[in-house]
């Protein structure tokens, strides 16, 4: 096939649109059927088709977020033309993310193998130009290590000090060796049971 | 710093700083919060409250040091010109929630929801000022989502102008509004209004529940704090109980519904609207803090994974065997990149919302215009439950590809992730507000298909006339006699 198909974001959110559509139109199918040919009340049918409804409704909410994603990623256009490269990369990893983690919801509107091994392809050759960028990517959060409260994700990356550190701040190492230890297993073990 | 990290940090093909501004808004936002963090988290507040790590603190002292903290930040926040901005700072400061978080999330907001103004002027500036401490009590021990089964009862007695308030059964005991336990000395309690022996649905009253002075809980009160959970530690989510509780008629939250002098009921009709309202603002945050939990995870496992060194690197030279950084596996990549995009993804999300939120906003208060409520309610709706699904799978990831250090408190993970979960099931449990969102889609695939019967004409109610709905961005494509085109990516 000629030219990348990750990129090629417009063909892509249609194809999100035909699931979509396919699945919502699968449920009301559903709910309609059990209402019409079996003579169910609506609330009954309702009940018994809760998972194809959640399925549609999924499937609508994730092309919305694809369409409001790429919105916001194009403002980025007129704002700085590498940091708009680097979060059209992002983004078109997503979009191909979604679609490999979800075969099945794209192989029903018509997708075929071919285009998804692509796909696939992409997916390897994006990660590795992402890759010099996802520290630096994760650092635009601009997360203050107080918000993180975390030691091995503070900013200076002293992972292993700060573990370490805190392992000796641990209740249970302030007193050596520890009483419950020499009040209920120090006999036990010079048992001769 | 880790050397490990300045060399990554020198691979940028853009300019970071930028890509902040970019992120917040603009370089003056970023500014200001970095002002703030500094005022809080390094000058102001040492941390000289926490004596041992806080991980190994019991639920009573995470308790008492998020006390503490919310009195020293709330005190500051009043020296602030805005004093909003503090929010934002205290969300951050309080890693197992604070206390106060349900009195200025959601009580504060529901008194400008449902207070009449006189009810506004009464209660407001002693809410804002704390004079007052508030909760929002809706959910039962018994029930949730289902609003209409809710038991707890307000009965009015117009000899004696005064609602008498009833938990008649175990199950009606409120259960779960954060602050009940231990803080709160009100709570907007929403409860079955009966006037006359007629029942009139569900109403929020303003109950006080401990005394101003001693903080005890009031005659006919029993109140507590649920246990320990996942996440949220300091929220002392709590119980309530009623037992002929009595309260003045002016304690009915009267905006939207009331008793007028002749003890009539009387209510306005798009009552079911304006408290969807409220609803839908508070789901629309939540979509932010997904983006901003996403955020700090995967911030903590993309540098542990610059860091963290394994295996052989099949590139070692002259002999020499290194390790390889973990980042450097396509496996992790393959985790942790797609996070880096949902939380850019749930940031977009929620702008668009938001700016939504405004305009109908403004429709409603301006032009009494309701027609885009039910569309932007099934839709926020469905994308809090989407996105907090999504959050919550994206931070268990970012969780195990740390390995087993991903498993400490001390990676912070554990605890974003108690904290992201809980969102999927507060304010609606996510499968009943996908369902919410499916029924607009089905009424909108009905209307398209035609293929209603007579049973379905009285659960329809279309508030946007065809035109709007086809040109409507989320749902025209259903307009669509047949699916889309998927171009050369089918046979």
């Amino acid at each position: 096939r000629e030219g990348k198909i990750v990129s090629d974001v417009d063909g892509l959110l249609r194809l999100f649109s035909a699931s979509a559509y396919y699945h919502c139109h699968f449920a009301f199918d559903q709910v309609d059927c059990r209402m019409r040919v079996q003579g169910q009340s609506f609330e009954k049918a309702w009940i018994e088709c809760q998972v194809d409804l959640i399925k549609a409704a999924k499937s609508h909410l994730i092309y919305y977020m694809m369409i409001k994603y790429w919105e916001w990623v194009s403002s980025g256009e007129k704002y700085d033309l590498n940091i708009s490269q680097v979060l059209k990369r992002l983004a078109y990893f997503y979009f191909g993310f979604i679609i490999n983690e979800n075969k099945g919801d794209f192989l029903a509107v018509g997708l075929d193998l071919t285009s998804i091994e692509q796909i696939q392809d992409e997916l390897s050759t994006l990660m590795v130009e992402l890759r010099n960028d996802m520290i630096p990517l994760v650092d635009a959060f601009d997360l203050h290590d107080m918000v993180l409260m975390s030691a091995i994700g503070c900013k200076d990356g002293n992972v292993y000090d700060r573990l370490f550190n805190l392992a000796k701040k641990a209740p249970l190492n302030q007193v050596d060796p520890n009483p419950s230890f020499i009040k209920y297993i120090k006999d036990l073990t010079k048992s001769k049971l | 710093v880790n050397p490990l990290l300045e060399e990554e940090r020198c691979k940028a093909t853009f300019n970071i700083e930028k890509l902040t501004y970019f992120l917040e808004g603009d370089q003056e936002k970023t500014e200001r919060r970095r002002e703030l963090e500094k005022k809080f988290y390094e000058d102001e507040f040492p941390n000289d409250l926490i004596k041992v790590p806080v991980d190994y603190l019991s639920h009573s002292e995470i308790y008492t040091e998020a006390l503490i903290k919310a009195a020293r930040i709330y005190f500051e926040a009043f020296n602030l010109e805005d004093p909003r901005e503090v929010l934002g700072i205290a969300d951050a400061y309080h890693y197992e929630a604070s206390p106060l978080l349900l009195h200025f999330a959601m009580f504060i907001p529901a008194l400008m929801g449902h207070c009449n103004d006189e009810q506004q002027a009464r209660w407001l500036p002693d809410a804002i000022e704390l004079k007052i401490i508030g909760t929002y009590a809706q959910t039962e021990l018994g029930h949730g989502s289902y609003l209409k089964g809710l038991q707890t009862e307000a009965i009015y007695n117009d000899k004696e102008k005064t609602f008498t308030l009833n938990s008649p059964t175990l199950e009606s005991i409120k259960w779960w509004p954060g602050g009940l336990g231990k803080t709160a000395n009100h709570a907007i309690v929403q409860a079955q209004l009966f006037v006359d022996g007629v029942h009139r649905g569900l109403h929020p009253f303003m109950v006080q529940i401990r005394d101003l002075e001693t903080h005890k809980p009031l005659p006919g009160i029993e109140v507590g704090e649920l246990g320990p959970k996942l996440g949220f530690k300091a929220a002392d989510n709590g119980y309530l109980k009623l037992s002929s509780v009595v309260i003045p008629k002016s304690n009915m939250l009267m905006k939207n519904a009331y008793i007028d002098d002749n003890g009539r009921y009387q209510a306005k009709k798009a009552t079911d609207k304006l408290n969807l309202g409220t609803m839908l603002f508070v789901r629309v945050l939540i979509i932010d803090m997904m983006s901003f939990n996403i955020s700090k995870a995967v911030t903590i496992a993309t540098r542990y994974s610059a860091v963290r060194k394994q295996g052989i690197n099949p590139d070692s030279k002259n002999g020499v065997t290194s390790e390889l950084k973990i980042i450097d596996y396509a496996a992790q990549r393959y985790k942790l990149i797609p996070c880096i995009a949902l939380s850019h993804a749930c940031k977009a999300v929620f702008i668009s919302l938001m700016s939504a939120f405004k305009d109908v906003n403004e429709s409603m208060s301006k032009r009494s215009d309701y027609r885009s409520i039910p569309l932007l309610h099934a839709m926020s709706s469905g994308l809090k439950a989407l996105t907090t699904d999504l959050g919550a799978s994206a931070v268990e990831i970012c969780r195990r590809a740390c390995g087993g250090n991903g498993f400490l408190l001390a990676s912070g993970l554990p605890r974003i992730f108690g904290n992201t979960v809980a969102a999927c099931t507060y304010e609606g449990e996510n499968t009943i507000l996908y369902l919410q969102t499916a029924r607009y889609l089905y009424k909108t695939v009905r209307l398209v298909s035609n293929h209603g019967s007579s049973s379905m004409e009285s659960n329809t109610k279309v508030t946007l006339n065809l035109k709007e709905r086809e040109t409507s961005q989320s749902i025209g494509y259903l307009y669509r006699v047949t699916r889309p085109d998927i171009g050369n990516l089918g046979k």
